[in-house]
């Protein structure tokens, strides 16, 4: 009976993974490796990056048309906000799909969100990454990880941690199946400051954990220690949040650019 | 924390829509 509760528990979070993400590394694979139709557009300089701003994000940037004259690090910084407030909304969806989540004290449940949804996003960032650039606007274009690096600072110091990170990430190999419940352990995490029923978020961060490393055993039985690297890529999320934070609101000093209310609810008073 | 976190909370009690945000 236990060993069925763990395998629907791995489903039901698989389920929920596929049913609230636009992107999963499965689709993202496939253009990447250039097993579509039509391959993504490439934005590897200036030019090329007015041409997607007006045919890819028109959307996003129209939203903003304000920007339309300001340089391409405050655009650039403006799109990842975009994508990163699109993310939260699917993580908070998610999460609500994750047993138990929905049960809990209503602030812990922010709580959980707040600490957890930017290492989600970076963890699954790196599906959409190889070594030379980013999945962008739904996997219709491709920005390079030198025009990236070419940019102004401090915006320039702002993908290539996560390049860096992503890197060592897709070595584990980890397919969406893996990935669901990596997630899932991320945003049911036990020590969050601030949380006020720590002992009913552990138990079922335990629990998540637990059917994580009998799934890595059944589905990378090759790599014995997959698991506890796992758990270490925990810690390295953590970090790159770190910083990622602090760049973020040198960013906003020095760009004097505004940043969505939704993503200023979870950077304030973070770490 | 649910004052600090309007639109956070927001999203866990309904759908939302990232473009109504």
């Amino acid at each position: 009976t236990q060993l069925a509760d763990q395998k629907t528990l791995a489903r039901q979070i698989y389920d929920a993974y596929l049913k609230n993400f636009s992107m999963n590394k499965a689709k993202a694979r496939t253009i990447l490796t250039g097993k579509t139709s039509t391959p993504p557009f490439v934005i590897h300089d200036m030019e090329t990056l007015q041409l997607a701003e007006q045919t890819l994000v028109a959307k996003m940037v129209g939203s903003a048309g304000a920007l339309k004259d300001r340089e391409v690090e405050v655009r650039i910084f403006h799109c990842c906000q975009c994508t990163s407030v699109e993310t939260v909304t699917e993580l908070t969806e998610f999460a609500k799909s994750v047993p138990g989540f929905s049960s809990l004290d209503l602030n812990d449940q922010v709580t959980l969100l707040k600490y957890g949804v930017y290492e989600a996003i970076f963890a699954m960032l790196a599906s959409c990454m190889n070594k030379d650039g980013l999945l962008v606007a739904y996997g219709s274009g491709f920005i390079t990880r030198e025009f990236l690096k070419s940019l102004r600072r401090p915006v320039s110091d702002m993908m290539e941690p996560k390049f860096q990170f992503a890197m060592k990430f897709n070595a584990l190999e980890l397919d969406d199946s893996d990935l669901a419940l990596f997630v899932a352990a991320i945003i049911c995490c036990g020590d969050r400051p601030g949380l006020v029923n720590v002992t009913h978020i552990e138990e079922m961060q335990e629990n998540i954990v637990h059917v994580l490393q009998l799934h890595l055993l059944a589905n990378h039985p090759d790599d014995t220690f997959l698991f506890p690297k796992l758990l270490q890529k925990l810690a390295d999320l953590r970090e790159l949040v770190t910083e990622h934070a602090q760049l973020v609101q040198e960013i906003k000093k020095t760009e004097d650019t505004s940043l969505h209310p939704l993503l200023q609810e979870i950077y304030r008073d973070m770490y | 924390l649910k004052e600090k976190h309007k639109i956070l909370h927001q999203l866990l009690q309904n759908s939302t829509s990232p473009v109504d945000l």
